[in-house]
């Protein structure tokens, strides 16, 4: 099972539609500072149905919505789709690959599609159950997380042992 | 529940032992120790040694800013590959290495890469080396990202 | 004590606009700003405003790591320049920066060195070149320091 | 006012009596992870005054003595000096230079020496008062204190701007 490609648009800097297809073994994104590279590793947590704000460095969920720059307006609303290929046949073996989006308008509604059909995120998380990937899943290693698992302040070596558990 | 985290423990302890020598070299010593609170059962800290090479540290804080991120990366992948996801994100990890540090962060994530997909987003010219794919990104209109590929030469000068 | 505060506060936010716009381009706008609250008036925060070139970030939180660590650098040194001591240490600050940002920052130690002595710490090959003298630090024997005055060529072996 | 040289000997990785002249404008200090380039930092920040473990990356200051290796026994001292050049007469103006060092003994018992003659710490931070030197005052710059001022979380901002004032 791998990620074949990624789709922003309207997330964050992705204002304008963009499709990133991965390798199967090691992909690389490199930039200057501050061109959208963190931002690739957010929309993946947020189709992934992170909730929590905190992990997409926003205080509301809206502010991953593409809020305008002084040459282009706000754009109303953000949407990502993740393209997974079931090569090994751990996801249920009709599908060949499967394609879940999220979007999210200004006003605060939002929807999650599994393979073009609206669902609920509870579909998404079943599917993905016993698979090691959805939300919580441990699949980002990120320098902030290196300080925190040698600083250990609040006890965060045990609670990422736990959910390991 | 406590079983299970013992045994979750001593999966991560074996994990990390490995992962470590992979990221160090064979005459560096590394383990992780469960401090039981006999008062307080339920709140034992997890306490990591490691000594590189010859040196002997009193504790962790006393290694250097790179030793430190390298061990902390080998106790990351220990706890990741408990419950391995499809694929493995790591954004930046490798600004504190020197040049032979990411020589060896780079093998450790070429072997791993049989059995995982990963995406590593770096500023590293030597990182980039070893990936098959380069991404470039950019935001030649201001606050708008674009994606380009990027064969490893073009990279160069994308990161500047 | 409160004038005396809000006199230095001044200084910092005027040094801060200066040195940001050395890092920055001249486009990016940046700010501080004292939130004064009522009922606890010994408690205020201090708030970073930081906006680069036509984007609109709604806190500092939504900046890049290179940005937030640029900016961050301009605050730092905003605050040193208040009661500057003669001398500066810089312990790898260029870590998460692009190559782009490096020669900003190493720009802005140049400029700072006419009354301020530097000492650099860096694994950046791009910072090193801004320096007069450069000093390898090496480890031939295990566990023990050793110090060789360096060459600019000599010290890309070094670092690896 | 800069400084001309810093002398270490058994301090942390500098087993060696070790010699590091510095130039007036811009020294760079490279070499591999774990060789001693912050250890450095930490001589210049002991030297001065600091009494404060937790500056020095050590949880008790015996820590800073040469602990060994498996191929060299531990050392019984630690000794830094640093010698300041008082080209702006700064200083008082007998000084044309001034050397502070400071030893530590694995006793615990500690020595202050101003030009060679042994004098209390008071004697040190009084020759600096004012010049913007000695402990506590703001002159190391590093990543961690970045990641301190942009958290802001025991708002060490404002308590950084009070230093200042
Ligand atoms: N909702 C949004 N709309 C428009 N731009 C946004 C939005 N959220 C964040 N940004 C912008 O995205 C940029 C951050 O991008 P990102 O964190 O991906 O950078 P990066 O490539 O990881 O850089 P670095 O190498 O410094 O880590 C910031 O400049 C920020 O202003
Ligand atoms: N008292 C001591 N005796 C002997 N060695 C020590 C002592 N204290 C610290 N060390 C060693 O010094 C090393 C740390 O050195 P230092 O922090 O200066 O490295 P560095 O050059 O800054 O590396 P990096 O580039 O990774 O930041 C550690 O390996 C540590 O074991
Ligand atoms: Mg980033
Ligand atoms: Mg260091």
């Amino acid at each position: 099972m791998y990620l074949s490609e990624l789709q922003l648009h309207g997330f964050k800097s992705f204002a304008n539609k963009t499709a990133v297809k991965f390798d199967s073994g090691i992909t690389a994104v490199v930039g200057p500072n501050g061109c959208g590279k963190s931002n690739i590793v957010d929309a993946l947590r947020w189709v992934l149905g992170e909730q929590r704000t905190s992990m997409l460095r926003s205080s509301a969920m809206q502010n991953v919505i593409f809020n305008g720059t002084s040459s282009k307006k706000a754009l109303g609303m953000a949407e990502v789709s993740l393209t997974i290929e079931n090569d090994k046949a751990i996801l249920p073996v009709e599908y060949t690959s499967v394609t879940i989006s999220r979007r999210l308008y200004r006003s605060g509604e939002s929807e999650y599609l599994l393979n073009g059909t609206v669902c609920r995120l509870r579909d998404i998380i079943d599917l993905f159950m016993d698979t090691g990937m959805g939300p919580g899943a441990y699949s980002v290693i990120e320098l902030k997380m290196v300080e925190d698992i040698l600083s250990d302040k609040n006890n965060d070596r045990r609670r990422l042992f736990e959910e390991a558990a | 529940a406590h079983q299970r985290f013992s045994s979750t423990f001593n999966e991560i302890r074996e994990n990390f032992k490995k992962v470590f020598s992979m990221l160090f070299r064979e005459d560096d010593f590394c383990d992780l120790i469960l401090e039981e609170h006999p008062d307080d059962p339920l709140n034992h800290k997890v306490e990591i040694i490691a000594k590189p090479r010859g040196k002997r540290p009193t504790n962790i804080e006393q290694l250097s800013g790179g030793e430190k991120t390298l061990t902390a990366i080998a106790l990351l992948f220990a706890i990741y590959l408990v419950k391995p996801s499809p694929f493995c994100i790591l954004d930046e990890v490798d600004a504190p290495l020197d040049d032979a540090n990411v020589g060896r962060f780079a093998n450790l994530i070429k072997e791993f890469s049989k059995n995982t997909q990963f995406i590593v987003i770096t500023h590293n010219k030597k990182t980039m080396d070893y990936c098959e794919v380069l991404y470039g990104v950019t935001m030649q209109e201001t606050g708008i990202s674009k994606l380009v590929g990027v064969k490893l030469d073009t990279a160069e000068n994308l990161v500047s």
